[in-house]
């Protein structure tokens, strides 16, 4: 059955969308079935993949969630062989509150996934920049969790809230959630600050930093509004090999390479 | 009695703290009695201006927002003349469910704020990267509301999700909410993406678009490091111009010039 890896941190702009279209792809070009999952309100995993914003009637992870429709009616397929997706929208929003009253609150997602994690290889979900039931929701999903960092101080300060609450979420509600790994991103090698950050996190975390750090670079901010990711809009550019070699990292890291 | 400016825009990073800590101190230095109210559990605010992530046992605006705790006993002085704090802590987080079943949960904030609007002339809050409750109580908390927008494509993408949470909230809980302008942040002049976007945002929205335009400077991103708004960090950066020609147009606007 497929591994769930769950991407988040709630600080915001750090690069998860960018890190969840992109490793998603990479590990489809290594012939691996995979299932990006968009919990995020925003719905910006979807439209970086050139699917509009709602436009079609299609169902959305907020009917599989809050509607209990059947999770294998939300998947579509991207027009990128191996790569499925499902899709978010902006009833989302109002999920948080209509989930709190909620049986099971928690496990709502997990019970969603459980439907198709058969079908694939890998699922990799989209978190919003927060930590309420949505992130708390992928977390008790996920076998593990990768958390983008961005080479930035409040990025940084960000860090201990976010790894207090995957131990609490591990402590009572997903005892098998481990963290797959910290990718630094946007680091920009002309500035100190990039560099003391990252040395910050390699002296704090070492075994736990990915290999790959993915640098500042405007191709990765002009591939969304092709709806392309970075691979089959620029396939010279040094962030496709970044993400290939992250998806390497994570085939090593599951046994599965 | 004190106008009340809400920054927020769901997308995250696009520069909404350090948009509210520059302006805010801007308008200190002109003069103007300016508190910051931090309704985002990040607490990025307070840390960006020195206050250590719950350092002292001072209430944070979680105390009067759900206890019902007096506003003035939230309000704390920064080393900053005329400038004021009211920070946030984690305990915000759970706040949104928290809201849920209260009273009148669109209101308290509002509530809070009416109890000190008459020491300020400013009131500037910034808000968490979504559109959930607590942006929400911002929005009936505010006279108007300031839109950072990052140069890029998702942040472009996630305006007209935003600019129609702000029609709901004039139709049904705030009919006073104006829209105070949109900034543009991050403008980086040697890709084309940004002049794309920023002409993008100039054709539908002209008048509405401050004329300032904040470039991407990494001196915005060491600043926090160092716990002090740009102005006092570095006097001679082009982003310490623009958030002063930011207050003064805020101040044109408001006819307090
Ligand atoms: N390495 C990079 N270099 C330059 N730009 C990048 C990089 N990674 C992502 N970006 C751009 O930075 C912006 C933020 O990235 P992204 O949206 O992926 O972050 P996010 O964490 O998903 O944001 P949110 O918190 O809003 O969900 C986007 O415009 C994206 O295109
Ligand atoms: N004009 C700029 N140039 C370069 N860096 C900037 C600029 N403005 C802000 N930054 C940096 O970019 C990052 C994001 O900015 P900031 O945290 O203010 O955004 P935000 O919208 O408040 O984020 P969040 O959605 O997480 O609350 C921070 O590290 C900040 O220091
Ligand atoms: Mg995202
Ligand atoms: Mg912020």
């Amino acid at each position: 059955a497929a591994k769930t890896i769950c991407v988040a941190n709630q600080k915001g702009g750090v690069g998860k969308t960018t890190t969840v279209i992109n490793l998603s792809t990479s590990l489809a070009l290594c012939g691996k079935k995979t299932l990006i999952v968009d919990i995020d309100p925003q719905g910006n995993a979807g439209s970086g993949l050139g699917h509009g914003q709602g436009a079609e009637d299609h169902p959305t992870i907020y009917d599989a969630l809050v509607e209990g429709k059947p999770m294998g009616s939300v998947v579509q397929k991207t027009p990128i062989a191996n790569l499925f997706l499902a899709c978010s929208n902006i009833d989302l929003t109002g999920a948080e509150i209509e989930l709190v009253s909620m049986p099971e609150r928690e496990f709502r997602l997990r019970k969603c996934l459980d439907q198709v994690r058969g079908d694939f290889d890998f699922i990799i979900i989209d978190c919003p920049p927060s930590l309420g039931l949505l992130t708390i929701n992928s977390l008790v999903a996920s076998d593990s969790v990768l958390i983008p960092l961005q080479c930035e101080y409040y990025a940084l300060e960000g860090l201990s809230q976010l790894l207090n609450t995957i131990k609490r979420v591990k402590a009572s509600l997903n005892p098998e959630l481990a963290l797959e790994g910290i990718l630094l991103t946007m680091y920009d090698k002309r500035n100190n600050l990039s560099r003391e950050v990252a040395e910050d996190i390699m002296k704090h975390f070492s075994t736990k930093v990915f290999k790959v750090v993915v640098p500042r670079t405007v191709r990765l901010a002009e591939c969304p509004s092709h709806g392309k990711p970075i691979y089959f809009y620029d396939k010279q550019s040094v962030a496709t090999q970044c993400y290939l070699d992250l998806a390497r990292q994570v085939l090593e890291r599951s046994g599965m390479a």
